[in-house]
């Protein structure tokens, strides 16, 4: 067999180290475990490497601890805006889609993006119809709600700050212009 | 934030990112996870990003595709770009974050500059691993 690999990710940050209880270090394990699996059986019956980043992804989106898909976090406005890209490196094709609010694994509609609609990158609820045209799985607001992500969202929303994905610290909305 | 990079057993990479944004993000902001050669990269040549971080120093870093081109144009291994990228540029700009990486032998970067990186990575002869903190 020859060689193949495969490494994911739920997000940077992370919460300080002695407020990580066991049992919820146990729990964002296994979603990674289960994402990586998935993945990695793909790539070991000869499958590509496309079908495998779409599924492993597809299964940390489906996972609420992780900050998209399903666990995706607060917008300003209480909405979810979810953004999410796709890359093939035998022919540098690549699709994209940025601020979708009802598509259950935007992975999925990057590929269809990619394969199917003759652009690189759709935006917005023209990228949702497209989703629909091409029968991609949607779902609405409930779906999304984590009541973690939601009491994220209460501590900061009076105010100019922003959260990263996994973070016990504000960050100012400056910050960012160096 | 969540991401996959991959390759396969003919020798093709690939490389996939998706995420929620940020926690009270406003006036339709988008970061890196969806820009290609910021956040996702692919490239058979070199090698397979996928980012997660503060996505507007990622963008100004255009993180993925410099650590391609690092390896394509100069020469370095994936662990020299990755270091040079995430561990010297981003951190002198401010950029919180990190990165997975697999280069076109298989080998697997997974650096990052901030308390830690929920990840785990396994190839055809190593056993899963998983972890968060460094």
């Amino acid at each position: 067999m020859k060689k193949y690999a495969i490494a994911i990710h739920g997000g940077a940050g992370t919460i300080l180290r002695h407020l990580m209880f066991t049992e919820k270090e146990n729990m964002y394990k296994q979603g990674l475990q289960d994402a990586i699996t998935i993945g990695e059986q793909i790539l070991k019956m000869g499958g590509s490497s496309l079908d495998a980043v779409e599924s492993s992804v597809s299964s940390l989106e489906n996972f609420p601890l992780f900050n998209a898909g399903k666990g995706a976090v607060f917008t300003n406005k209480g909405t979810h805006e979810m953004d999410a890209s796709i890359m093939d490196g035998l022919t540098l094709e690549a699709g994209a889609v940025c601020g979708v609010s009802n598509i259950k694994n935007p992975v999925q509609l990057a590929r269809l993006i990619k394969e199917k609609s003759g652009h690189v990158f759709l935006s917005g609820p023209d990228a949702e119809a497209f989703a629909h045209k091409m029968s991609l799985p949607t779902a609405g607001p409930e779906y999304f709600y984590t009541q973690e992500r939601f009491n994220q969202w209460q501590e900061v929303k009076e105010t100019d700050s922003y959260q990263l994905d996994h973070t016990d610290k504000k960050e100012n909305s400056e910050k960012k212009f160096g | 934030t969540v991401g996959c990079v991959a390759l396969d057993q003919y020798g093709n990479l690939a490389a996939a990112t998706s995420t929620g944004g940020m926690t009270n993000k406003r006036f339709g902001r988008v970061g890196d996870s969806s820009i290609i050669g910021a956040g996702t990269y692919a490239n058979n040549n070199t090698c397979a990003i996928s980012c997660t971080g503060h996505g507007e120093y990622f963008i100004r870093a255009v993180v993925a595709y410099d650590i391609s081109c690092l390896m394509e144009y100069k020469g370095l291994s994936l662990k020299e770009a990755c270091d040079f990228v995430v561990k010297e540029k981003l951190v002198k700009m401010g950029g919180e974050g990190g990165l997975i990486a697999i280069d076109s032998y298989g080998n697997i970067e997974l650096p990052f500059n901030s308390a830690g990186m929920y990840r785990a990575w396994k190839n055809s002869d190593t056993e899963l691993q998983i972890r968060i903190y460094e």
